[in-house]
């Protein structure tokens, strides 16, 4: 499904560069689980947004399904992200203006989906994430570990069929955080490709495989053995 | 230090009231070492913005050394934010357009502190949460974690003596969050108050004393027991 070949990010600064990602090669299959952890600043943001085609890589390849990424035009890139990938971003990037529900139902004006429909489906997954008394708040009237929710509800509402996380439980407590979980582990069940970026040892381990970066390079891959 | 007494923060939204806090009755003793603990939507943030003079309560008092916080003038409100209290957001809030170096020095502009001496401390607040060679990045050409520990920089910078960190680890790995909570000791070593609001169960143990939130409310309030 992702096939990842010298993946490379370079940010110039002056006359200074900054190595964001350095020559990945990654191979992600279709409706794996994969978790991927890794210091702070050793680029994991930054390859979830390659991954996620929200960013372009200095160099290297990126394959989607075969496609090479690089040779879509901007219409194909924005069905794939609007279609096929859910984003929960570290900074959850909600609208201010808007309310919990009209948030969350944003990737379903994308999709098309009737406004009566849409509301339905946007308060289910908000209700999902434990949100449905807080439908009209604006994210400025809800607590961190709220606005988080309603960036995973946003990400979950249109069933992707690659969800892409980024650190969804940094601002959660546990008990919040194991319902979370349990909804990713939902959409795995029924065949959807899972990414996870997480600080959390606990939160990895819930993945079939577990991949470590350290300055923008992978340095370890491992598959969890299963009983 | 610090006696809440009802203290009580209620948002009016229409017809709907949300308790946010809901009589809050609590002592902090000066140097005391506390951490809290909650759901998310319990309260953390709303008493922390309160204690640090960043909001006022719709009810209940406030007394800061004995004075009642809501006697005092705006200009004395300021001074003892800019100069008693340090303060880390659990949304960072950086000024977008500066740079981490120039973050971390506005409290010393407040303390009127000269341009060389500022930047001196300043980069040596970076240097200690390992940002030394970001010290030219703007916030949005950081990482999540390095935003987050340009803030608890900034919030160290001025050596506050009452230190309030909301959830400052939330997106570092183990290793940097160790780093940090180390930093903090030496705060409290140096006789300084601390009053962290944390989802991680390890990093509340490291407190002298666990508060836990349920709903607006105090549920529990731990000494713990040290050797
Ligand atoms: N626009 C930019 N210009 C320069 N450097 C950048 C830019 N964006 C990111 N970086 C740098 O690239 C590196 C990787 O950033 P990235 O956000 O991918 O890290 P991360 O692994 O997600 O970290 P964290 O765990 O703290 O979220 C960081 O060292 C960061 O400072
Ligand atoms: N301006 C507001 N208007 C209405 N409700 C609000 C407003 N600000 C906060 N709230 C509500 O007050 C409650 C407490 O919010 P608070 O931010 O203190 O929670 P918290 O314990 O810090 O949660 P988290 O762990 O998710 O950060 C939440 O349920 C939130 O929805
Ligand atoms: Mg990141
Ligand atoms: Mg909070």
């Amino acid at each position: 499904l992702i096939e990842l070949r010298g993946l490379t990010k370079v940010y110039v600064m002056g006359s200074e560069e900054v190595r964001a990602l350095d020559g990945i090669d990654l191979d992600i299959d279709r409706a794996e689980y994969v978790t991927i952890m890794g210091p702070s600043g050793s680029g994991k943001s930054t390859l979830m947004n390659l991954i996620g085609c929200l960013d372009t890589p200095t160099d290297g390849d990126y394959r989607l399904e075969g496609e090479l990424v690089s040779n879509l035009d901007d219409d194909e890139l924005a069905a794939i992200r609007n279609r096929r990938i859910g984003f929960i971003f570290q900074t959850f990037n909600l609208l201010p203006r808007a309310t919990s529900l009209e948030n969350v139902e944003l990737p379903l004006i994308y999709a098309r989906v009737t406004p009566a429909d849409r509301k339905e489906r946007a308060a289910q997954a908000l209700t999902k994430v434990d949100l449905a008394n807080r439908l009209d708040h604006r994210p400025n009237e809800l607590s961190g570990g709220q606005r988080q929710r309603v960036a995973i509800a946003r990400a979950l509402v249109t069933e992707p069929s690659i969800l892409l996380a980024d650190e969804p439980t940094g601002n959660l407590d546990t008990k919040t955080g194991n319902e979370i979980m349990a909804l990713f582990q939902q959409l795995h069940a029924d065949g959807q490709t899972i990414i996870v970026v997480t600080h959390d040892p606990a939160v990895a381990t819930l993945g079939e495989r577990t991949i470590r970066l350290i300055d923008g390079r992978i340095t370890e891959d491992v598959r969890q053995t299963q009983a």
